[in-house]
């Protein structure tokens, strides 16, 4: 057999998500594709490569991760990431992070670098600092359009699990698509 | 939530998530993501990452059940990728994308779309959004 290799940007996409917000993504995943069979081609690691196409979705503001990573109902960010390499069962997460650029190559460092499987908020935020791996404020993570798929979870009342336009009763077919409206960014 | 999973032509394989998590969320809520077993698992059957409501993935082990069923009662990925997802998850809540050590490819979600992309050494690969 030969390799193989899948990702994902997250589900719950609406189908009334508009051209202009689909093509961009479509591409996204195209050239993050590209990146992972040219990987593979070259006998790269399978734990190598996942980490590397991950990192590449996370740089890329469209998807909910890194970059274009949604807001809490505070308006700040949590980032959180896993890794694991099925053949040693080895594997490394982190949570809580409002800093670090690539969340899931910290997650890779929690595993190689540590006795532990998980760190997660300050003590993910100081091992980060202790690995050297690239950090940034917080405020590069925040972009005009987390800001206003908040404000409409906060005007629904309502945890978002993508980013769906808030249900209001006077549609009745926004009402039967829960995924009515904007696109998703399924946590 | 983004992932990835992968395997190479001698069988091994790896799993990779990461998330900024779900809008409007608790400070200090942590979802399936970095639950190991739930959002992202591996182990030398297959590889998984998931994406949806973290509650949800957590409370059904989703990552680990894939695995479970292809190593406890012998189903295939596909067969125990779509059991997860269409008979042990709430309808609207999860997708997963996922490779055996075979190199099958299963990428099924109960939710009205998945942004998904995959690839084999012989040329195939796809990416969508939606179903047919």
């Amino acid at each position: 057999m030969g390799w193989a290799i899948a990702l994902h940007g997250g589900a719950g996409v609406p189908y009334s998500l508009p051209p202009e917000r689909r093509q961009p993504r479509e591409e996204a995943l195209r050239h993050c594709l590209q990146i992972g069979i040219k990987a593979l081609n070259s006998k790269m690691t399978p734990l190598d490569v996942v980490e590397l196409v991950v990192r590449e979705l996370e740089n890329i503001p469209h998807f909910n991760a890194g970059r274009g990573s949604v807001l809490t109902n505070k308006g700040t960010i949590e980032m959180e990431a896993s890794i694991m390499d099925g053949n040693t069962m080895k594997c490394g997460a982190v949570s809580g992070l409002t800093t670090v650029v690539n969340a899931v190559s910290l997650a890779r460092l929690v595993m190689e670098n540590t006795p532990h499987i998980y760190l997660a908020f300050d003590g993910a935020e100081e091992f980060a600092r202790q690995q050297g791996v690239e950090t940034v404020d917080s405020s590069h993570f925040i972009t005009e359009e987390n800001i206003e798929r908040l404000n409409q979870a906060k005007e629904a009342n309502r945890v978002q699990i993508d980013y769906t336009q808030p249900i209001y009763n006077d549609t009745k077919s926004e009402t039967e698509t829960p995924f009515a409206n904007g696109d998703s960014q399924t946590g | 939530t983004v992932g990835c999973v992968a395997v190479d032509s001698n069988g091994n394989l790896a799993s990779a998530t990461s998330t900024g998590g779900l809008v409007n969320k608790m400070v200090g809520r942590i979802g399936d993501t970095s639950v190991i077993g739930a959002g992202t698992y591996a182990n030398e059957l297959c590889a998984v990452s998931a994406t949806g409501v973290g509650e949800v993935i957590i409370r059904g082990t989703v990552a680990r059940d894939v695995a479970a069923l292809m190593e406890f009662k012998g189903l295939s990925l596909k067969e125990a990728a779509n059991i997860v997802i269409h008979e042990r998850t709430p309808k609207g809540t999860v997708g997963l994308v996922a490779v055996s050590a075979a190199g099958d490819i299963a990428m099924p979600y109960n939710t009205p779309g998945m942004f998904r992309a995959s690839a084999t050494e012989d040329g195939y690969s796809e990416v969508a959004i939606w179903s047919e």
